[in-house]
């Protein structure tokens, strides 16, 4: 089950984005 | 304890122990959680998702870790 590159691409774009969310919810709370 | 609840925790745990590129599909996951209904499996989605546990791939319906690698 090989992903095209386009899907790839959108997969890390949105990993990078809930690592953002991430980072944001826990600067939040500390 | 983590501060999710129940069922939050056992959505996560499963999608944090696909090792498929794509992740794991909503409908899956109802496979593997048998007894939880998928609104409410939805429900925990969209929680972890915007607390940043967890992230859609290919689609909406498709979710990876963003800790289980």
């Amino acid at each position: 089950n090989q992903l095209t590159a386009e899907q790839q691409r959108k997969i890390e774009e949105n990993r990078r984005k809930a690592l953002e969310r991430r980072a944001e919810r826990l600067g939040q709370t500390v | 304890n983590n501060g999710l609840s129940a069922n939050q925790n056992q959505v996560l745990s499963l999608i944090r122990g696909c090792p498929d590129q794509q992740g794991i599909s909503i409908h899956d996951l109802k496979q593997r959680l048998g007894g939880m209904s998928v609104a409410v499996i939805k429900q925990a989605v969209e929680f972890l998702s915007n607390e940043g546990h967890i992230f859609s791939t290919i689609d909406e319906d498709h979710f990876k870790s963003t800790d289980n690698d």
